[in-house]
């Protein structure tokens, strides 16, 4: 079984590992709750 | 020939037709060392050689492919027809054919024939216009190895079709063509089959770790352990890879030497070491089973294997009914890489190396999918719904302590909420939930940082065009297909795309991603295909966006709309939601989960 989420275009900044592992078409393994991507839309109130 | 020729001729004339019958086989120059090993093993010594002492033992060891052609017939009435042939316990059907007196089929079926197997075969005719069932009409008998060693110049040849009640009354006519092929092209032809289906980059060449892949599914433990030495003895040139001539060359040298191929790697069945060119015959016939490169279908194997095999070899979630040996097949594992987020590093993941070719060799030709077209969608639903039946019963529950054994490694029972003895069906423990705090939500303050919505494999691309670039090969994939009818696509047209894979072993409920509010929930009915990146990396195969599927948009302050989909898969295809429309959600609560079932 497999979920996907589609975000709208620019909507969120997806961290990098996940995207440069991808790009290798390698699956990175997760967890539920992992961190997965920022908010873009709207100035970050988050400082990460 | 015909209906009057059904006794076997006898002993002296038939050799007389094995020869005529070699004769037409066409072998080359350059091919007659490797012929000749192949049956000087089975003579026990090699004496002679030379073409002459090649078409002698060859001829009286024959054993060769026949490709037969059910062409068309002529009928004496209008009607839907089917033809079938059968030959030994073998049988294959065509197509149905239009409204008609004179059914065209042109299908086409390979069929070993054998010195002292059956060579008579079975032509049967069809009416198909009842719905309760098909209606013999008309049968005829021939003699293949009369058939090969007929003197004619037309390429095939009419027969009469005789009325089942009674042998005197003909009711039609069928045409019908029948080849032998070169037990050398046979070969070659296999060895560029199985290369093409472990050349995972399509160069052409194995790579040492395409090769070591095959050997591997080729299920013998002593040649995998000698994987590089053999590398090396096939990579001829040594130019780092091997061709399909070197591949060809060693399958023949090796496995005159040492039988390299134990087992078919496609149906899994244990092969006569010491009968090279059935060995060979046999891995054709059952390849071509899976690529479908003829028409006619029906099964190299038994009925019952062809009908229940090749359903279960469609999917990784086979393990389910075979974990007791699945897995620990030992030279036949496979795996694939992952790279684990939490430890940093690169782990293997086993699977059955038969069910990855099988799963290449169906999901990843045309033909292959369209022998999936052929009734196997509705079986896929069917055996899903049946184990889903099967997983509700109690029975099912003494099957949790051998699934917690065999996934010993990847399974935390710790973190489970519920002990063992909780699960009163293997679909509860399947859905088991997990104890509060042990998975930690990241940044659970903050709506702007979005989390993984499942225990999972994931891939994660900014755009639509990277996802297809990189993964999704389906020719058919589009945003539009994947949210179906009812949901409109224009907020994600170009947007960003994360996929969670869930493997047999894992934590089965999904999590929200995001904090918001459930504006839809709209179920996509489908197909129950694999998931599995062999499927998905198919341009021939498109699970995402005909699968069975439940479509949720979740309107966030953050992200705008997210649009989240919950994709059933084969046996596990039943997907149960815990929210509703309207209902508010917080990211980390949890959503759903996916259980056995149709």
């Amino acid at each position: 079984s497999t979920v996907i989420c589609v975000f709208e275009k620019g909507a969120i900044q997806i961290d990098e590992d996940l995207l440069a592992n991808s790009s290798r078409s390698l699956e990175t393994l997760v967890s539920v709750g992992m961190k997965l991507g920022i908010a873009t839309r709207k100035q970050s109130k988050t400082d990460l | 020939m015909g209906h009057a020729s059904s006794k076997s001729p006898p002993e002296e004339e038939e050799g007389s037709h094995l020869s005529r019958l070699k004769q037409k086989l066409h072998i080359h120059g350059h091919h007659h060392h490797r012929l000749r090993r192949i049956f000087r093993r089975s003579h026990g010594n090699g004496s002679g050689s030379g073409a002459s002492c090649l078409k002698l033992l060859a001829a009286e060891d024959f054993a060769g492919i026949a490709l037969i052609s059910l062409i068309s017939a002529e009928m004496k009435f209008k009607d839907k027809w089917l033809a079938c042939v059968s030959l030994g316990e073998k049988t294959f059907r065509t197509e149905i054919s239009d409204h008609t007196e004179k059914p065209v089929w042109n299908s086409e079926k390979k069929l070993l024939l054998e010195r002292n197997g059956p060579h008579l075969a079975r032509i049967s005719v069809f009416e198909t216009n009842r719905i309760s069932k098909n209606n013999l009409i008309g049968y005829c008998e021939i003699d293949l190895l009369e058939f090969l060693t007929r003197d004619s110049d037309s390429d095939f040849e009419v027969f009469e079709l005789f009325d089942p009640s009674s042998s005197s009354i003909v009711v039609g006519k069928i045409s019908v063509s029948c080849s032998v092929e070169d037990p050398i092209e046979t070969e070659k032809s296999f060895a560029r089959h199985i290369l093409s289906i472990v050349d995972y980059n399509e160069d052409g060449q194995l790579s040492f770790s395409e090769f070591c892949d095959l050997i591997k599914a080729f299920g013998n433990q002593v040649a995998a352990n000698k994987r590089e030495e053999l590398f090396k003895a096939a990579d001829k040139n040594g130019d780092g890879v091997v061709s399909m001539d070197e591949l060809a060359d060693l399958l023949a040298i090796q496995q005159e030497k040492e039988p390299l191929i134990t087992c078919c790697p496609v149906c899994g069945e244990i092969l006569e070491v010491s009968d090279r060119l059935n060995t060979v015959v046999h891995l054709s016939l059952c390849f071509d089973e899976g690529t479908g490169n003829q028409i006619m279908t029906g099964g190299f194997l038994t009925d019952k294997q062809a009908s229940y095999g090749w359903i279960f070899k469609l999917s990784e979630w086979a393990h389910f009914s075979t974990y007791d040996v699945g897995l620990n097949f030992g030279s036949s594992a496979s795996h694939i890489l992952v790279f684990d987020r939490r430890t940093k590093r690169l782990v293997e993941e086993l699977i059955d190396g038969k069910i990855v070719m099988s799963m290449r060799t169906i999901y990843q030709s045309k033909i292959g999918l369209r022998l999936i077209d052929k009734g196997a969608k509705e079986l896929l639903i069917s055996i899903s719904e049946k184990q889903g039946r099967k997983m509700n019963s109690a029975e099912s529950a003494k099957d949790i302590p051998k699934f917690v054994e065999f996934f010993k490694d990847q399974l935390n029972l710790a973190e489970v909420k519920y002990p063992l003895e909780h699960f009163k069906t293997f679909n509860e423990f399947f859905i088991r939930e997990l104890k509060p705090g042990v998975r930690p939500i990241a940044f659970m303050e903050h709506d702007d940082v979005a989390v993984c919505a499942a225990d999972s494999r994931l891939m994660a691309f900014k755009n639509i065009a990277d996802s297809l670039r990189f993964w999704i090969k389906g020719q058919k994939f589009s945003t539009q297909g994947l949210l179906g009818k009812e949901i409109r696509s224009s907020n994600f047209i170009d947007g960003s795309l994360v996929i969670f894979r869930l493997a047999p072993q894992d934590y089965h409920r999904f999590h929200v991603p995001v904090s918001g509010t459930i504006e839809k929930l709209v179920n996509v009915p489908g197909n129950l295909y694999t998931v599995n990146p062999i499927a998905v990396n198919s341009k021939y195969c498109n699970v995402f966006t005909e699968n069975k599927r439940v479509v949720s948009i979740i309107s966030t302050a953050e992200f705008g709309k997210v649009a989240f989909v919950a994709i059933g898969a084969t046996m596990v295809g039943s997907i149960t939601f815990l929210k509703k429309e309207g209902d508010s959600i917080k990211k980390g609560d949890e959503f759903g989960y996916f259980s056995f079932g149709g």
